[in-house]
């Protein structure tokens, strides 16, 4: 079991540099490291991450943005071990500006060539990116109860 | 494993039946606040077997029943299917498709089907495994779920990485 | 101390219930009630929030941007006892979708009549309802360091 | 009590000093990820005392000095300047304005100033009471505050009731 888990977190680590890198750039450099070596399987995991030539002393001091995509790189790191049939994002985006945006969907892109992805969003350039959109909606004569309708492309990207 | 579709009906705000059918790709889900995104993905976290309340933002499981609203009584069950080709032979492979199905009432009682079988919750969790998906899955993601990984709550951030071990 | 708390409480709720009715509509109620009203200076304070004709159980049971907009009218109600003379939101807009980013705006420009607003967004629709705009940026020459530049309006909300 | 302007040099991210006027009604602050807005917030927050590591996104209070970049050295001090216009009269009079200023050595030395006269955290934190303004002043928002309210850190919603009662 400790042989299997330092294989899988070694592969694991390397995925993670590989996504931080196309969701960041390439001279961003990242790691994860086990804070005890020696006791795999109890060790804490630590995520170091250092966007754009900063030297953030903790992931904690990097910003709302910076974090999303950070996170979001391990998942996909993990995500890319075993790949899932179908991801979900549920409104992941909110706090991604514009460029981040569009590094976020290349990446799905990417990867909605082998899992089918769901997005939940208030975003128009990820609405953009989507092959199809379903819009959920409530009407005033029967408030409270979601009901499925079509989504016309120009007005939600308008 | 291809999704087709989903069908809810008196599952939260799902007074009325819904289907979505799901295609190749990216799919986006939009509305305004309050109608009913989250509660789709609840639906889909449900269906898989979450048994948390918690992860369902309810304090009790019965409170995921529609529970009507000024112009409607609430509804006495929630029912909850999803179907997907069955392109990685979980079930086997004279089924093209494997629609998985469960129901509450507000009783308390529960159903688990299985292409219209009855089964238990077990079933369907088993069938699910190693695929990654399932409650706890790492490819059902939002925010909260992203602060969680990046703060010092370590459980998670070991779960993550031993469930894809 | 403890008339001086209920008077404060009383206060706070009907401001609560004005507030939300402006970022909601008319037909909506709120109310915050205490759970134990024998006694008030310990009591927890429940706060029950019901938008158009929905009859959530609790207030978790809300999506998330009817969170934001509640909580935003509980912090709104308690500013109108004590007017701070300037208030600064971090990305507050971003769970909002477009009608309710205008609601949010609009009770922002009500305000502002009294106080200075710091409204820090990635929002177009947001930086619309602004008086005033400063960007912040990081040069690639001279990473990591943030700089103030001038805003192009046409260019953020192109 | 207008904010007129706030000046921030070695504090997080500005390694070069910069300088913003406010001026009356909405203030946008705009940019990219990770280029310095809440930074901005938290100067102000720091500023008018906040003493709170976590409150300010660091583990200790040295980390809010400027550490440096691939290109540039860290600095040894972080000073933030606030100033406003003294119409509530909390200095006397005489003072049109009103400059609070805070510096952080590498050292651990903290200064305080008034009108760039020294003086204690205390007279900072003394001169802020009742105008709704400090730490934990429920006029600084975010989402995570938002979500503190709302889920049962019942302390938190307490807390601001108190403290406008
Ligand atoms: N059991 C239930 N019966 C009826 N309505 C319910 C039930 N549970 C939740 N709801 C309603 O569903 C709504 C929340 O829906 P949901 O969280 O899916 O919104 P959303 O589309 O994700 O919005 P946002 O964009 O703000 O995140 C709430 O208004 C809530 O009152
Ligand atoms: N002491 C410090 N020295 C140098 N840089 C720092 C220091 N503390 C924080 N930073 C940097 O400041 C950046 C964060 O800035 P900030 O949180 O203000 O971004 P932001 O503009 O709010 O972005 P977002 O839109 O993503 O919220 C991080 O990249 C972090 O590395
Ligand atoms: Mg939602
Ligand atoms: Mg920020």
């Amino acid at each position: 079991a400790r042989e299997n888990f330092l294989a899988t977190f070694e592969q694991i680590r390397l995925n993670f540099q590989k996504v931080f890198r196309s969701l960041f750039t390439e001279e961003d450099t990242c790691d994860l490291v086990l804070t005890d070596p020696e006791n795999p399987l109890e060790s804490p995991i630590e995520i170091i991450a250092k966007p754009k030539g900063k030297r953030p002393l903790t992931i904690n001091q990097l910003s709302g943005g910076e974090k999303t995509l950070t996170a979001t790189s391990l998942l996909f790191a993990i995500y890319l071990i075993k790949p899932a049939p179908f991801c979900i994002f549920d409104e992941v985006d909110a706090p991604l500006d514009d460029a981040n945006i569009d590094k976020f969907t290349n990446i799905i892109r990417e990867f909605s060539k082998e899992s089918q992805f769901i997005i939940v969003t208030h975003n128009k350039r990820t609405m953009a990116a989507t092959d199809v959109m379903y819009g959920v909606t409530m009407l005033p004569e029967d408030p409270g109860v979601s009901k499925l309708v079509a989504v016309d492309m120009r007005e939600m990207t308008a | 494993m291809q999704l087709t579709r989903l069908e809810i009906k008196g599952f939260k705000s799902f007074g009325d039946k819904v289907t979505i059918h799901f295609g190749e790709g990216v799919t986006g889900i939009v509305g305004q606040n309050g109608c009913g995104k989250s509660n789709i993905v609840d639906a889909i976290r449900w269906v898989l077997g979450e048994q948390k309340t918690r992860a369902l933002r309810s304090d009790k499981m019965e409170n995921i029943i529609f529970n009507g609203t000024k112009k409607r009584k609430p509804l006495q069950m929630a029912e909850v299917s999803l179907t997907f080709q069955n392109t990685k032979n979980l079930l086997p492979t004279e089924y093209t498709e494997v629609t998985v199905t469960r129901r509450l009432y507000r009783s308390g009682e529960s159903e688990y089907l299985l292409n219209g079988v009855p089964c238990r919750l077990k079933d369907i969790t088993n069938l699910f495994m190693d695929t990654g998906i399932g409650p706890d899955s790492y490819a059902i993601i939002e925010l909260k779920m992203v602060d969680e990984i990046l703060n010092d709550k370590e459980n998670s951030r070991r779960n993550l990485f031993e469930e894809a071990a």
